[in-house]
């Protein structure tokens, strides 16, 4: 495989931001700000795989923090376990040399470069999860071509630090 | 229009890359 292109960060998240629009969760999400509290995200992981991120899973997710930075940080270091997980204990991969979200800056600063490095994450469950990866990749090849390039980029990036 | 050309030429690398995923994730060829 080619060296994948170096990713802009602030795209990436603007793009994966427009992505995770077509999961249909029921929280808001169109805004940085909106993903910052980790439901959005915990709730695109469970349209993914529903009997691993199943609903014990998600009650661990406080779906109402406001403000409190504190809160959405432990929501987003369960929702970062969450994956991690997932990609050993479903998936059967390792992501290695990976620089992994800073959930801090995200909770704390709605950092955009660290949200984008965990909606990369979730992009690899969902193109890689058993029952609905055909179904996301279709969607993928819906979407605006620009999306699509970053979309492709993104998953490039992941597969080459992917070990089995 | 070079950019017509570019713009072809970007719609084959996505259909291909995302093909190429489809078809490992199913199994089937092309």
């Amino acid at each position: 495989m080619s060296t994948p292109e170096a990713l802009d960060r602030m795209e990436l998240c603007e793009s994966l931001l427009t992505w995770v629009q077509t999961f249909g969760v029921e929280a808001p999400c169109k805004t940085v700000e909106d993903l910052t509290n980790g439901v959005v995200m915990a709730q695109a992981l469970q349209k993914i795989d529903g009997a691993y991120f199943n609903d014990s899973w998600i009650g661990r997710i406080k779906p109402e923090v406001g403000d409190n930075w504190r809160l959405k940080i432990s929501n987003l270091k369960k929702v970062l376990k969450g994956i991690l997980d997932y990609n050993q204990e479903v998936l059967g991969l390792h992501i290695s040399d990976f620089t992994l979200p800073d959930v801090n800056l995200l909770g704390e600063h709605a950092d955009a470069a660290e949200l984008g490095r965990m909606l990369q994450l979730i992009l690899g469950c969902a193109v890689n999860c058993e029952q609905k990866q055909v179904e996301y990749i279709q969607t993928i090849m819906m979407m605006e071509e620009s999306v699509q390039h970053v979309v492709m980029t993104a998953i490039q990036e992941l597969m080459s630090k992917e070990t089995p | 229009d070079p950019n017509i050309k570019a713009g072809a030429a970007n719609e084959g690398v996505l259909a291909n890359f995302f093909n190429s995923l489809l078809s490992k994730k199913t199994g089937t060829s092309g």
